[in-house]
């Protein structure tokens, strides 16, 4: 299950 | 990062200073819609909750205070400073971008990545990013004299969303879990609003005229 991961962008 | 994401975030910030520097350089926003201005301060306000609580990079937290203060300060400026604020062409700036913002909430109540306040505020914020550029667009149709660096503004503010489209294709294939589709969708759509723009821009320049837009 892939979790959404961090918004890392701007 | 990638070389397509930091030149992209380069292009972004660099539009940014062309503002500023129109704004508090020349003291004029003329052509420059505060509507649209105000809608990326609400974009970004919305985006950058997790500022103090999501730990990223030190690029990360300074550049998003940068954007969080520019656009809040271009506002600002628009609405208040005593000379700049004259230059203002509210009369052309019709567009009712109140009604941009329920939907988007709406929209990113229905789509989200996660049913949490700050994903919800997330996909908000990027969905109005992608529609924020409108009444500037509406805006510049409806100016006779578009001044180099309005157009440069605008221009550079749709490189930078090209370059994030080179950078998630990037990222897709060398980042196997790097999937965002309400980004892409977005960001897909916020680009081709600037496509006849980027014509007429590119136009312009080539025959070295002036940058006029067809109503």
């Amino acid at each position: 299950d892939l979790e959404p991961e961090a918004h890392d962008e701007l | 990062m990638n070389a397509f994401r930091l030149a992209g975030d380069m292009t972004h910030l660099l539009s940014v200073v062309v503002l500023l520097l129109k704004i508090h350089t020349i003291k004029s926003c003329a052509g420059i819609s505060l509507k649209t201005q105000e809608l990326y301060a609400l974009v970004f306000a919305a985006r950058y909750l997790d500022l103090f609580i999501h730990f990223i990079s030190l690029y990360n937290t300074v550049m998003k205070l940068v954007f969080l203060a520019s656009s809040f300060s271009i506002v600002w400026y628009m609405r208040r400073h005593k000379i700049v604020r004259r230059t203002y062409d509210k009369d052309h700036d019709t567009f009712r971008h109140h009604f941009l913002v329920l939907p988007c909430l709406a929209l990113a109540l229905l789509i989200n990545e996660r049913f949490t306040f700050r994903e919800v505020m997330w996909a908000f914020s990027i969905y109005l990013e992608a529609v924020a550029i409108l009444p500037q667009l509406v805006l510049l149709q409806r100016t006779r004299n578009i001044d180099n660096l309005t157009g440069q503004y605008v221009f550079f503010l749709g490189a930078y969303r090209v370059l994030y489209i080179l950078n998630w294709i990037y990222r897709y294939f060398t980042e196997p879990h790097f999937v965002h589709w309400i980004s892409w969708v977005a960001g897909i759509v916020q680009t081709l609003l600037y496509a006849d723009f980027f014509y007429y821009y590119i136009m312009s320049w080539k025959n070295n005229v002036k940058l006029e837009l067809p109503a």
